[in-house]
């Protein structure tokens, strides 16, 4: 009987327990997907900057690859799509968050100056401007070591997966995107591309290259296979290396297979700052990461939010605030120098990154947007179009 | 220029940035390899301290100043992340400040935050307006004193991806400036 008891005892509160936890689940599960607006995606995602390679880079993750291959396969096929942007002859820089270890890291592969370039390589700047072509320009690409750098610290799938749906984009009949379509038509652009060696890849007898028009790129294809097969040092110790390098010798350039097996890319630190309840990781130089912290850090003290800059003068407000850092920016873009070639401002872009800058800053800032350009350390900068 | 952000699974996140410099980089072409080479020399041009008029001669292995900023910003307490860069030399900064502060700040969506036009202060400290800035906002700016550049600059290239992860749900958005579009599961 006893036994009997607690067994009703025991089915009861069983059932009273499964009827809470559907209970539980039904409120919280759909409240959980609610949260989320229509857009969203439930597990990863990536942005590159068309539609072609941000799925290229998605279906890597979902084949198991983890971020780092999803870059750099999204990369590859960009340096296909938009190769007016980047491509395997540019250089890159990676901040990788790792969630296991919660780490950041730095993987700086940006281009560097050749052993031997043209002393005089400087004086010709404005007369260069604004396009600057010509082979005395090229810096040693690193984007290759850069990826390969990356893929051994982070890669999961096999290198030459990575550049399997690029190479078989070019094999399969590749077309003119509308994006580049629109740079090859550019009307500033035109005459330095019929000039150059781009032209017998980009124009059909004297006319450039229309969007949708069959872009045969068999070279590249060839290179890419090359590379997956052989790995990226095929391009910077390997037959590929001295095949660019004799392409490019006749078209003025001086630089060198020693230059390309020199090549190496550097794994850092970022600079780490606090901006409200977030941490900032952004590269430090010579990359941009000192300046963007700055602007932000100078930012932050003014308390912006959706209330403040609900009417037409917290907007005014807010936008001068933002153009008047912007301009104290300007005047500390010179410390993005190369620390490693410039040992003696090794540490001035961690400055950038202080509270008290911060503070003085946002001291100098008032109402007024005509200030002299000393105000702002911006009297003898000459122009700043870095890229 | 070029930017990619990733957010995988795990919540690991890649934020990458690569170029060739300016449109075509050098426009030198390998027609063996069918590699185009990048300018980036370019921007040791710009490469003085304050108050010199002296360009230090490049040294052999310097990499050249940029404004290049693939960045990832982290909130542990609230479990979000925002993967961020962008793509249009000298206005990189520029745009990818102003999206930061429309999305944590000012609560914009993240396509809002990267859509909305910006602002950018050049060399002289003269602000360019992208066409369809805000006018009212524009003419308040010019009250307060702010010159605005006398050339304007005849395109705005700048084009900012990022992914946005705010607990459960992951938002990600690629510049329509370029016509991109971003992809995820």
């Amino acid at each position: 009987m006893a036994w009997g008891h607690r067994t009703t005892v025991c089915l009861v509160l069983l059932g009273v327990s499964l009827g809470l936890a559907i209970i539980v689940l039904a409120v919280v599960l759909p409240h959980h997907q609610a949260s989320c607006r229509p857009d969203a995606f439930t597990r990863a995602a990536v942005a590159a900057d068309s539609k072609i390679c941000s799925d290229i880079g998605r279906v890597i993750l979902q084949q198991q690859g983890s971020p780092v291959d999803a870059a750099i396969a999204a990369l590859i096929c960009t340096g296909v799509v938009n190769p007016q942007s980047m491509g395997l002859g540019g250089g890159v820089v990676f901040t990788i968050y790792n969630a296991s270890t919660g780490k950041v890291e730095v993987i700086n592969a940006r281009e560097t100056v050749p052993a031997s370039h043209d002393q005089r390589l400087l004086d010709q700047c404005t007369n260069a401007l604004p396009l600057c072509t010509g082979a005395q320009w090229i810096g040693v690409p690193g984007e290759l070591r850069g990826y390969a750098e990356a893929h051994r610290r982070y890669g999961r799938l096999p290198w030459a997966q990575l550049f399997q749906p690029t190479i078989a984009l070019l094999r399969e009949g590749f077309r003119v995107p509308p994006i580049l379509s629109q740079f090859l038509n550019t009307s500033f652009l035109q005459p330095c591309l019929n000039s150059s060696t781009l032209r017998q890849l980009f124009f059909n007898g004297t006319e450039t290259l229309r969007s949708q028009d069959p872009l045969p790129w068999p070279a590249l294809a060839n290179t890419l296979e090359t590379v997956a097969k052989e790995g990226a040092e095929v391009l910077y110790t390997g037959k590929l290396g001295q095949t660019l390098v004799e392409d490019i010798a006749w078209q003025g350039s001086q630089l060198t297979v020693q230059d390309l097996a020199a090549f190496r890319p550097k794994v850092v630190e970022p600079l780490e700052m606090a901006l409200g309840n977030y941490t900032l990781y952004s590269p430090p130089p010579p990359a941009g990461g000192a300046i963007l912290s700055f602007i932000l850090n100078v930012l932050k003290g003014f308390n912006f939010s959706a209330e403040t800059v609900a009417g037409p003068e917290g907007k005014v407000n807010m936008y001068h605030h933002l153009v008047e850092a912007l301009k104290f920016a300007v005047g500390q873009r010179w410390r993005l120098w190369d620390p490693y070639s410039h040992p003696g401002i090794q540490n001035i872009s961690q400055d950038l990154l202080r509270e008290t800058l911060a503070q003085h800053i946002r001291q100098q800032i008032d109402g007024r947007g005509d200030h002299q350009l000393s105000h702002y350390n911006l009297s003898g900068v000459r122009g700043n179009s870095m890229g | 220029t070029s930017h990619v952000s990733v957010l995988g699974e795990d919540g690991s996140a890649v934020a990458a940035t690569s170029t060739i410099n300016t449109p075509f980089g050098a426009m030198v072409y390998s027609p063996r390899t069918g590699i185009l080479l990048n300018n980036e020399l370019l921007d040791l041009c710009w490469r003085h301290k304050p108050g010199s008029t002296v360009t230090p001669p490049p040294v052999p292995g310097e990499q050249p100043p940029s404004s290049m900023v693939p960045s990832i910003l982290i909130n542990e307490v609230q479990g979000s992340k925002l993967v961020i860069g962008g793509a249009g030399g000298e206005l990189i900064i520029s745009a990818v400040t102003q999206a930061i502060v429309n999305k944590l700040w000012l609560g914009f969506s993240l396509t809002d935050a990267i859509a909305a036009p910006i602002l950018h202060v050049n060399s002289k400290g003269h602000v360019e307006y992208e066409p369809k800035f805000n006018q009212e906002v524009r003419k308040g700016l010019q009250d307060r004193g702010q010159s605005q550049s006398q050339s304007q600059r005849p395109v705005f290239l700048n084009s900012v991806q990022a992914v946005f992860q705010e607990g459960p749900c992951v938002y990600a958005a690629s510049d329509l400036r370029k016509a991109g579009k971003a992809s995820g599961y």
